[in-house]
């Protein structure tokens, strides 16, 4: 599968362009937390799509990110 | 409210359109 560009994406309407993000970083946030990668991935896709974009060029940003989507998840469902 | 939106994160499932997107409109 080629690598999502940002021409790709910029081509896309907005609604196209977040389904598309979103179906790239599904399965590497499942690799990290398969339980929880549907609310991970809804949550990441919040992000700016330039940023989105980034962690899919860099692991180390993505698993960053991820990590802390984990974090603020758990914490909210702490709270309800 | 107190914020805890039950609908919070709006999950995401491969080959389904993601619901989140009303959040984001511009």
């Amino acid at each position: 599968q080629e690598p999502l560009t940002a021409s790709m994406l910029a081509a896309a309407p907005l609604k196209e362009q977040k389904q598309l993000l979103g179906e790239r970083l599904y399965p590497l946030i499942q690799m990290l937390h398969p339980v929880v990668a549907g609310k991970i991935t809804g949550m990441l896709l919040e992000i700016d799509n330039s940023e989105l974009l980034h962690m899919l060029e860099s692991p180390e940003s993505l698993h960053a990110k991820v990590e802390e989507a984990v974090a603020v998840l758990q914490a909210h469902q702490a709270k309800e | 409210s107190n914020g805890t939106n039950v609908n919070w994160p709006p999950e995401f499932c491969p080959g389904v359109p993601w619901k989140g997107l009303q959040n984001i409109d511009p």
